[in-house]
């Protein structure tokens, strides 16, 4: 475990070892990935205040390289991670958000994960409205123009193969068998880096030696 | 509209082309 860890420099880890064996026990990472792990928040966390929490701005600024503008999608996904809803996101809640993004997460965590980022207005349905709110928003973030007619007929589209009992929302179990069938919808919510975060943070190594 | 001029964009489904936005793709926190 961490604890037989000896650092030569002073111990200045933001969280303690006993709660990282529990943040283990609580989900697919190990005591050493989420060492790793906690390189990347740190790296993260004081991108713009030093202060041991992402702040949105941090968010934006890993996702966006940039930390200014408002984006509808980086809105969701800060409220997700943030489970405590004080508006910043602590470790335990960053591990917690990413051991769904594990490759080995079950699917149904994805799914209801993808559902919960969608229901923007978290009424237990992705609304019409919603989805075009979010198309149109990926439009502006990507720089695409499209005819309003285009707009409808995608949405359209969609709900015709997503809406099964055709009442204009998009509830939990239309979601489920809809991505299920279109399982590319999910591809974000896995990170195959999560899989071997030891290597893909190797600055764990200097961090940590194990007592001889 | 006639089928042959059809938009590219109408065979896509909204939440393929919601999935493309950078901020939905967190390997960006692996990435520099």
């Amino acid at each position: 475990g961490c604890c037989s860890h000896r650092s030569r420099r002073p111990i200045n880890r933001g969280f303690a070892c006993g709660n990282m064996s529990h943040l283990a026990d609580e989900t697919r990472f190990t005591v050493n990935e989420l060492e790793a792990l906690y390189e990347l928040f740190k790296k993260l966390s004081s991108s713009i205040i030093d202060d041991g929490s992402i702040h949105k701005e941090e968010l934006q600024l890993a996702l966006l390289q940039t930390p200014q503008g408002e984006n509808l999608f980086l809105d969701r996904v800060f409220d997700l991670f943030d489970e405590k809803k004080n508006g910043v996101i602590e470790f335990d809640e960053f591990v917690h958000a990413l051991n769904v993004f594990h490759p080995y997460a079950p699917i149904d965590d994805k799914i209801d994960f993808a559902f919960r980022l969608y229901d923007l207005r978290q009424t237990g349905f992705i609304e019409r409205e919603e989805v075009k709110q979010m198309v149109i928003a990926i439009l502006m973030e990507s720089d695409v123009k499209l005819p309003d007619d285009i707009l409808e007929e995608i949405i359209e589209k969609t709900f015709a193969d997503a809406d099964a009992d055709k009442d204009g929302k998009i509830n939990k179990e239309e979601w489920k068998v809809f991505v299920l069938r279109h399982p590319s919808l999910l591809k974000n919510m896995t990170l195959p880096y999560l899989k071997d975060v030891t290597t893909v943070f190797p600055s764990y190594i200097f961090h940590t030696e194990v007592e001889d | 509209r006639s089928p042959d001029a059809q938009h590219p964009y109408t065979h896509i489904n909204a939440f393929q082309l919601i999935g493309m936005s950078s901020c939905l793709d967190l390997s960006g926190f692996f990435e520099k």
